[in-house]
């Protein structure tokens, strides 16, 4: 059973580890962990470590376009801007080459960004998990210890059947799951009224059946995408805070 | 290098194989080779394989609730919906539970589906494959003979990303790129003005930058992601062809 036979390491200097994932890409997760790092960053230290080894999104969310420093050629220096400290395998591959990589290599690699990066002393550690359910995801969650899990799903049911069952890799892995966050839930028209282009209810539904949290919903608006193509997380321009509700 | 060392097979009495591929996932991917599929489905026998193994969507895109047969306890008959040939991972296992499964046993599934399905004679065997650039895909890019690839993108920059690195994989594993389709390009508000909710410009951009051809462009619509949720692709309903302006 993936439960009992791994020892969990804590990365010192990091008091709280949390786990923003989805199973299913393309939900709006490396957004919502950005901004959601972004957000804390301005009262804590923080870091957000981008986990999706196929393809990381963090460089682009962030404008990041130099690489990692190293001082002893062994663990690496985070990058910092937008007062968080960053980490992710983008920073470390040309953007256009494809990770051709097995699972052994990808084990390999989340190993060296669980044990070998400099944090400095932060109070949340953010991580952008790889969807799926996967070498990646299976390591990460047998390898560190998580503090707690926010899923991410759209309200359509093909998120949803992925998003439960990334819920019940964390069970059998033990990650205790924070809550659950609806992304693109509604469009609002030129009356000001709601559209629902990507169904509605898969948030309710995933809070309802595994009794966890709904800690909000997001609309669909053209400042959250445009956010990514300009590399600057919504958040760090604005200051209500619209990802959760709590 | 990926290219030399594989001799790739072909599937008996299987005529073309096309793959349908995005690396970042949620951009629509397996809606459209679902439609794609339905819509050859009218003149041709065509088969659809599920090869996404960690998130499978064609159970939930077709209403498929019943297990594969098999006459000799080896080979899968694939199940009949639609007038397509449908096999996946899906049918074989629990919607809910996750596919918890390292590199080895992924590539292990992709050979059984490669192998040992009974196809009967298609014309076409459309393949939605999986997102990411890992095991799964770089396992179907050189065990199978695939006579051209559909790359799927939404308009942002995200996705151009990913959909960069997947062609990037395809060129190193020498399978030829049929062209992009972009999709969720805009949204038709109460004026019958476009709105691009998502950017725009994405497959324009890889189709100029990579020299393929832009296949078309597909709007967001609520009767396409209803569509899934009502586990009848659209295409079935329609006769019109939104996919492609080829
Ligand atoms: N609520 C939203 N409204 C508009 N665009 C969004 C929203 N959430 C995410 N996006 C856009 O959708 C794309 C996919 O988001 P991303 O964070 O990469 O998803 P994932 O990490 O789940 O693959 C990005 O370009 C992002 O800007
Ligand atoms: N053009 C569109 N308009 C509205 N919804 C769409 C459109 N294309 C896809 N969808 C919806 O988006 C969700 C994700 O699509 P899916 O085919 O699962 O993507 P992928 O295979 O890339 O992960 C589905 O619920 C689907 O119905």
């Amino acid at each position: 059973s993936p439960k009992s036979q791994f020892v969990k390491k804590r990365i010192p200097n990091v008091k709280k580890i949390i786990a923003i994932s989805s199973a299913k890409g393309g939900v709006g997760k490396s957004t919502i962990a950005a901004n959601i790092a972004v957000e804390l960053g301005k009262n804590f230290n923080v870091g957000l470590l981008d986990a999706d080894i196929y393809g990381p999104s963090i460089p682009q969310l962030f404008g990041v376009k130099e690489k990692p420093t190293t001082d002893d050629g062994k663990r690496l220096n985070p990058i910092i801007k937008f007062n968080v400290y960053l980490m992710s395998i983008g920073f470390l591959v040309d953007e256009k080459s494809p990770m051709v990589w097995r699972g052994p290599m990808v084990i390999s690699a989340i190993k060296t960004f669980v044990n070998n990066v400099n944090w400095s002393s932060l109070d949340y550690l953010i991580i952008d998990m790889p969807p799926g359910t996967g070498d990646a995801l299976i390591t990460f969650s047998q390898e560190l210890e998580i503090d707690g899990a926010i899923i991410v799903t759209t309200p359509q049911k093909l998120s949803v059947n992925d998003a439960m069952r990334g819920i019940e890799m964390f069970k059998k892995t033990n990650v205790p799951i924070l809550g659950v966050i609806e992304n693109m839930s509604y469009l609002i028209d030129e009356n000001n009224s709601k559209r629902f282009i990507f169904s509605k209810g898969g948030g309710e539904m995933i809070s309802k059946n595994q009794n966890i949290k709904l800690l909000g919903q997001i609309p669909i608006h053209e400042s959250i995408s445009k956010s990514s193509d300009d590399e600057v997380p919504l958040m760090h321009s604005m200051n209500e805070d619209i990802i959760t509700n709590e």
